[in-house]
């Protein structure tokens, strides 16, 4: 799975994921990638692409979720990137990347690792693999 | 105005004993998308743009598995599926089922800019694409070797493989995670889908 997640100097955030999937999966079988609101979600307070166990994704209804903790409960975005990575994904595993309106980057994962990068405006840049 | 930021992903669940030659591969990529994407958003290029241009190069780089080098069904097939969101206008576009398209994110941003739909799969995807232009390639674009070996593999241990790229020199690692899920060893809670052991999903 890939997936971007940006937010331009008008505030405008969009996300887009693209998967092939699960090696050896069943003819037919959808995964998170495609589902708006699980696998990648986007709107005014932040743009969210997932990656990993799309089952678990799906029920958890992850990105959405991301933005969901900002919006009703106004956590800043890693607070709700770790929240949902760590409360909402049961015993699945998953890695998330986000950005937010205000131009924070933020990602968890509970997988031993996430091939991820990042960058802001103000000069913050990360390549890295694992924990 | 406010200030631009990407963060992008090639996969989690990433092959514990990956040669080290191949993580640096794998951060060559994501440094040169990243660095294409933040290029872009310098330039004042909108953020779904940007989203769609760096899709489309993290998709035409094997080293990750969608588009090309893409992972492929239990018949030996490729299913790739895409979507795009655009928050500003909460517009979105997914596709699923896709087997010829070269970039299917780009068709996802067609079915959200073209189409009055926000989701098409499988037979009427492909069909939208030709009507869309978009280009196609031979099913042997997607199909590598590499992961004609993951195939196999997955099928001898009789398990789904996550979502992790094993490179082809040290393929063992693959097989002792995949063996692991199976005998019930500490792996196995890694290898879980729905609660319950992934090798249980395959073959249905």
């Amino acid at each position: 799975t890939v997936g971007c997640a940006a937010v331009d100097r008008h505030r405008r955030c969009a996300a887009a994921t693209s998967t092939g999937g699960l090696m050896n999966k069943k003819a037919g079988r959808i995964g998170d990638s495609p589902l708006i609101g699980a696998g990648t979600y986007a709107c005014r307070s932040c743009a969210v692409s997932c990656t990993g166990e799309g089952e678990a994704i799906i029920r958890a209804t992850l990105a959405r979720d991301v933005a969901a903790m900002m919006e009703y409960r106004g956590l800043r975005l890693q607070e709700a990137v770790d929240l949902s990575v760590k409360e909402r994904l049961d015993e699945g595993f998953a890695g998330v990347i986000a950005v937010s309106g205000e131009g924070e980057v933020a990602y968890g994962f509970n997988t031993n690792g996430m091939f991820r990068a990042c960058m802001t405006e103000d000069g913050f840049a990360e390549v890295g693999i694992w924990e | 105005m406010g200030q631009w930021a990407i963060a992008i992903h090639g996969g989690a669940g990433v092959d514990p004993n990956l040669p080290a030659e191949r993580q640096e591969e794998a951060k060559r990529v994501l440094r040169r998308c990243l660095l294409a994407g933040a290029a872009a958003l310098r330039a004042d290029v909108p953020a779904v743009d940007v989203v769609e241009l760096v899709v489309r190069e993290l998709e035409s780089d094997p080293f990750f598995n969608s588009g090309r080098g893409s992972v492929l069904t239990d018949k030996g097939m490729v299913e790739m599926e895409a979507s795009i969101m655009d928050g500003a206008a909460r517009r979105c576009g997914a596709v699923s089922g896709l087997s010829t398209v070269k970039n299917p994110v780009s068709l996802a941003r067609l079915v959200m800019d073209k189409s009055p739909h926000s989701y098409l799969a499988f037979d009427g995807a492909e069909e939208f694409a030709r009507e869309q232009g978009v280009e196609i390639v031979e099913n042997s674009y997607f199909i590598t070797d590499e992961n004609v070996r993951m195939l196999k593999l997955a099928k001898e241990a009789n398990t789904i493989l996550f979502d992790y790229r094993v490179p082809l020199a040290g393929t063992e690692t693959c097989g002792s995670i995949a063996s692991a899920a199976i005998k019930g060893t500490p792996a196995a809670s890694f290898q879980r889908m729905n609660g319950l052991p992934i090798s249980v999903y395959s073959p249905e």
